[in-house]
């Protein structure tokens, strides 16, 4: 997966993520965008695959977005697997359940940092507020890291895929650098929901295995958008 | 890219009882698709090993899971005609592959 939160000129968060998994002609076909509704209003938006109740992928409208990506090789086999899922939440209902329940974007990483769960993740999170982008690099029990945005210091992008940022990503495998290229290239003046886009559609950040990108904006909820894509 | 295509858009009621809140989202979807792509996706990830004991555990699945998470679970593997334990094996599947 690759995940990216960025601050425009202006202060607005864009949030936009890749979803790779395997099984990609299977899943291609299952993903959903799914409106979860409470008192006949929309309560939060997310996309997933039908048949799969936690989300990946999710927004609060006017308050954050959050994607999770997997970070690999934290823990041991399938026993601590079992053990710990009797105490900890799986790391797609804590998205789900702080898209239902947190107030604003500080609550969201508070509640993401901190509630245990079953598996190392990355969590990345986007508010409505300058410098409201987050990259929180969880262990089971609490947060390992916390990297925010810094528009003062010129650190107006974070880009995720799934290896801890303090660390190079493994060659065979490097989707940050080209994204952090692309975004470059592309610039704080003109980062928008179609650039960002366009940044997720670089090769190798779209790959074979990229089954989704979805782009959101918490401040402008309408444009979540959502597209499933053909094998590049 | 003109390739790429939008999902469906489904709506989700919170306010109806978990069981039954995806019915009308799977109602979209071939049920005999959808157990075939289930059972190749678990073959792939989940040892054989450990399907009695997620079964087991799913027999009791709201002792350990949110409530809601777990009628939800239920619901859909009555929907789709599969085991619960196979439901939430399912719903396993994303944090399987981090371990």
């Amino acid at each position: 997966c690759t995940s990216i939160v960025a601050q425009d000129s202006n202060g607005t968060i864009y949030h936009g993520r890749n979803l790779d998994f395997g099984f990609e002609d299977y899943l291609r076909n299952y993903t959903i965008d799914v409106e979860f509704e409470k008192n006949n209003e929309v309560k939060y938006k997310g996309t997933t695959f039908i048949g799969y109740v936690g989300l990946w992928t999710g927004q609060s409208p006017h308050k954050f977005t959050v994607s999770g990506n997997r970070r690999a090789g934290q823990d041991s086999w399938w026993k601590s697997a079992i053990a710990s899922l009797l105490r900890g939440h799986l790391v797609s209902w804590l998205i789900r359940d702080t898209l239902m329940e947190a107030e604003d974007f500080e609550s969201a990483v508070l509640q993401l940092a901190k509630t245990p769960i079953i598996a190392g993740v990355y969590y990345i999170i986007g508010g409505v507020l300058p410098n409201e982008g987050v990259v929180i690099t969880r262990d089971r029990s609490g947060p390992a890291d916390i990297w925010q945005l810094d528009s003062l210091n010129e650190e107006w992008f974070l880009v995720e895929t799934n290896y801890d940022h303090w660390t190079s990503p493994p060659p065979l495998d490097d989707r940050r650098t080209p994204a952090i290229k692309a975004l470059n290239a592309t610039g704080q003046k003109n980062i928008n929901n179609d650039t960002l886009y366009k940044v997720l559609s670089v090769e190798p950040v779209l790959n074979v295995h990229t089954i989704y990108t979805t782009i959101m904006c918490a401040a402008q909820p309408d444009q979540y958008l959502t597209r499933i894509r053909m094998n590049p | 890219c003109a390739r790429d295509l939008a999902p469906p858009l489904v709506r989700v009621n919170l306010d109806t009882d978990p069981q039954y809140r995806w019915v009308p989202a799977l109602s979209l979807f071939d049920p005999d698709s959808m157990r075939e792509c289930l059972k190749v996706i678990i073959s792939a990830l989940v040892p054989e090993w450990i399907h009695p004991i997620i079964r087991s555990l799913a027999e009791e699945l709201e002792r350990f899971i949110h409530k809601d998470y777990a009628e939800e679970i239920r619901g859909l593997s009555r929907a789709l005609g599969v085991s619960v334990g196979d439901a939430f094996l399912l719903n396993l599947c994303y944090e399987v592959t981090t371990f």
